[in-house]
């Protein structure tokens, strides 16, 4: 549906007979929209279009490329220009063991994504292991035991345990021979002080080697001050996008990668545990703009 | 003077972005401008500078209308019509994965048993891991039976089963808890629908995420056109969300949001108060 609005907006652009103010600014106004739509936070939206006015309008067009061409050049740019360029790879090295902590709001996916994650390492032939900290979700050892018994991946956890960082360290201290350890802990959000406060001191504990911040596909214009909150308790290095197989575009994550100055690493595309990927930035801004 | 359509648009600009920014849907929100502008358009003012005030309070009024919703329904009372009847109150609860149907429906339960209804849980969701653990650890802790059959099993049938009990024992009320499914996923929806005819559910309850964006409309849209929805309850409200996705949801679906999700232990379910969420949303 998305798709089609910027796809029209493409075409507008390409059926025009001279690529002049008016029809820059009336693209600009169908990418705005577009993105919007796709969840993109407002005041990243206004800043984004904002420069690509000025540069589709002022920059001088560079040689053997038409005005059109270059329009749509920038409008590209200055979307990857906050995802990056190339996909920032998670270095997971046999013999070297790396400790991965994700958090994220509840109902994101993370101990889904924690299985699959797993699985992603296994099948490049490294051994991982995974540890329940969720002492508060009934059921969330359970969960994450019956996904890691499927692919015969050691869990370690405590159902009736109410320590999170006790747990963690336990199973640490049980895994120090694995190639990565992910530790699952409890969905949060920034109002719940208590729990901000718990995972601080998780990873001060723990001392992950990477903080990875669960971001749902579906999430609307709080992502960026909720990103901000759990960067400002412990530093985020990577994000994890779920749920891209339902209609939502994902644009909270451009506002994630803004918040906290971190790669977004893998998206995960369905319930399977085989359905997670490595992120791809040029992939993503067209699924952005359709 | 008369108000304009020219100088009312940039003020409607201005509230749409504000509409946008507090995750109100953007094609509802373009829709509500639209319908603001003809309703504003040709209004005489006394004072040209009075013309944002105007437009602030008849965009409230217009909120207000879209969120108190025609079909109101009050939870309580319709559980009570049931019980008169002696026959048990069944409510289906749907929606896309992790909005919070299975900690709602626990809140649900409790509310009832402290109304004095009694209550029986179904745990259709026979697919996600630990889905069976995480019900029947809620209905341990709340002292209500379950009714589970084995993962893989038909999610119909266990919410078929819970009915039996419930009308064998005289139970006041049947939950059923369902998988969490993509709006996009035909045959998970088709499942659903399938589930619906079976049970034959006194009302089918959607759970929306309230820090969803955009994908709020698509969600209810969907929901409704394939399964049919009677309320909403709009779940993690206690995230200081600007409740935007109350307007997105209500204005495509007319149904009414019964319940709000302010955290997640069992007495964090409270009324929706459509004023509330109109105050939050033009702010
Ligand atoms: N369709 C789809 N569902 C997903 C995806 N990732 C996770 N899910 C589902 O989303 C729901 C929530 O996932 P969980 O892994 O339990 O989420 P969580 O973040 O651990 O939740 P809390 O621990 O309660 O905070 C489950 O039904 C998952 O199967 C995805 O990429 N696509
Ligand atoms: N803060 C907050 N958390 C909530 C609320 N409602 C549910 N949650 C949390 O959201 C997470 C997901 O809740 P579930 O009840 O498992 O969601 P679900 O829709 O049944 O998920 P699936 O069955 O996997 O689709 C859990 O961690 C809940 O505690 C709420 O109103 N506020
Ligand atoms: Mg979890
Ligand atoms: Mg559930």
């Amino acid at each position: 549906r998305l798709g089609a609005s910027l796809h029209e907006a493409l075409r507008k652009l390409f059926k025009a007979a001279v690529v002049d103010e008016a029809v820059v600014k009336e693209l600009i106004r169908d990418v705005q929209r577009a993105l919007l739509q796709a969840d993109v936070n407002v005041q990243l939206v206004l800043d984004i279009s904002k420069r690509i006015e000025e540069r589709a309008l002022k920059e001088k067009v560079p040689p053997g490329i038409s005005r059109r061409e270059h329009v749509i050049k920038v409008v590209y740019e200055e979307l990857t220009r906050f995802l990056g360029e190339k996909p920032v790879p998670l270095k997971v090295e046999p013999g070297k063991r790396k400790v991965l902590m994700l958090v994220g709001i509840q109902g994101s996916g993370k101990t889904t994504a924690a299985a699959k994650l797993a699985r992603y390492f296994q099948k490049r032939g490294l051994k991982p292991a995974l540890i329940c900290a969720d002492t508060y979700r009934p059921g969330a050892f359970d969960q994450l035991q019956q996904l890691a018994s499927r692919i015969n991946v050691p869990v370690y956890g405590d159902p009736k345990g109410k320590d999170p960082v006790k747990i963690a360290l336990e199973g640490l201290r049980l895994f120090n021979d694995k190639d990565i350890v992910i530790v699952d802990t409890a969905g949060r959000h920034k109002e719940e002080q208590a729990l901000i406060k718990e995972m601080k001191m998780l990873e001060e504990k723990i001392k992950p080697d990477e903080v990875m911040l669960v971001i749902d596909g579906t999430i609307g214009q709080q992502a960026l001050v909720q990103a901000k909150a759990f960067n400002e308790a412990t530093s985020i290095g990577s994000i994890l996008l779920t749920k891209l197989d339902g209609s939502a575009r994902g644009g909270g994550a451009l506002s994630a990668v803004v918040a906290t100055g971190a790669p977004i690493k893998f998206i995960s595309t369905g319930e399977k545990i085989e359905d997670i990927e490595p992120f791809v930035p040029s992939r993503f801004v067209g699924r952005l703009l359709g | 003077t008369e108000l304009k359509a020219e100088n009312l648009r940039p003020i409607l600009s201005e509230f749409k972005l504000t509409l946008i920014e507090n995750d109100v849907a953007v094609p509802v929100a373009e829709r509500i401008c639209e319908e603001m502008e003809k309703r504003l358009n040709g209004l005489q003012i006394k004072r040209i500078e009075d013309k944002r005030k105007i437009v602030e309070q008849n965009l409230r009024e217009v909120l207000l209308e879209i969120m108190t919703t025609n079909e109101r329904i009050d939870f309580l009372k319709t559980v009570e019509e049931k019980r008169k009847k002696n026959e048990p109150f069944v409510a289906l609860f749907v929606g896309i994965n992790g909005t919070g149907k299975t900690t709602t429906i626990a809140k649900v339960a409790h509310l009832l048993n402290k109304k004095g209804c009694t209550v029986v849980l179904a745990c259709s969701d026979t697919y996600r891991a630990g889905s069976i653990e995480q019900l029947e650890t809620h209905a341990k802790r709340l002292g209500i039976k379950m009714i589970k059959h084995k993962y893989g099993a038909d999610p119909a049938a266990v919410a078929y089963d819970a009915i039996c009990h419930a009308k064998a024992h005289g139970i006041h009320a049947v939950l059923i808890d369902t998988a969490g499914r993509m709006q996009t996923n035909k045959n998970l929806m088709n499942e659903l629908a399938k589930i619906k005819r079976v049970v034959n559910p006194d009302l089918t309850v959607l759970t929306v995420d309230a820090l969803t964006g955009n994908d709020a409309v698509v969600q209810a849209e969907e929901f409704h056109k394939n399964v049919g929805i009677d309320a909403t309850i709009l779940t993690k409200v206690d995230a200081d969300v600007k409740g935007g996705a109350a307007l997105s949801v209500t204005y495509v679906t007319r149904k009414p949001i019964i319940f709000v999700g302010t955290g997640q232990s069992y007495d964090a379910l409270e009324e929706f108060k459509p004023e509330k969420f109109v105050e939050m949303i033009i702010r």
